[in-house]
């Protein structure tokens, strides 16, 4: 449980600069903000589902920025030509959110 | 599978 995220400090920056530049209100973005951000991956509708289905932790249809930052993972690990998991492994599992 | 009824939060369902 006190692993370390998989998510480098160096990549959750990079993340959190581009939460940031999508405008979040009250820290969290709205699935309509994320959405195109997702498909701009080009990657299968069904892929990006699966990936704001283990971002999303408490499905609420926002991401707040740790989140938000395992959905920019796992697209940026898909487009490398990893699999998305079935379910979030718990070393993706943000701290914050164990 | 996605857990079916209810509205989903998902914006790519």
């Amino acid at each position: 449980a006190d692993a370390p995220w998989v998510v480098k400090p160096e990549e959750k920056m990079k993340f959190d600069a581009i939460f940031e530049s999508l405008g979040p209100v009250g820290g969290m973005l709205s699935g309509d903000k994320v959405k195109p951000v997702l498909l701009n991956s080009k990657l299968p509708v069904d892929i990006l589902g699966r990936v704001w289905e283990l971002s999303d932790l408490d499905r609420d249809g926002m991401l707040d920025r740790d989140e938000f930052s395992v959905a920019m993972f796992l697209v940026y690990r898909a487009l490398e030509g990893e699999s998305v998991p079935m379910s979030l492994p718990p070393p993706l599992v943000p701290p914050s959110k164990r | 599978q996605y857990p079916a009824g209810g509205s989903s939060t998902n914006p790519f369902l």
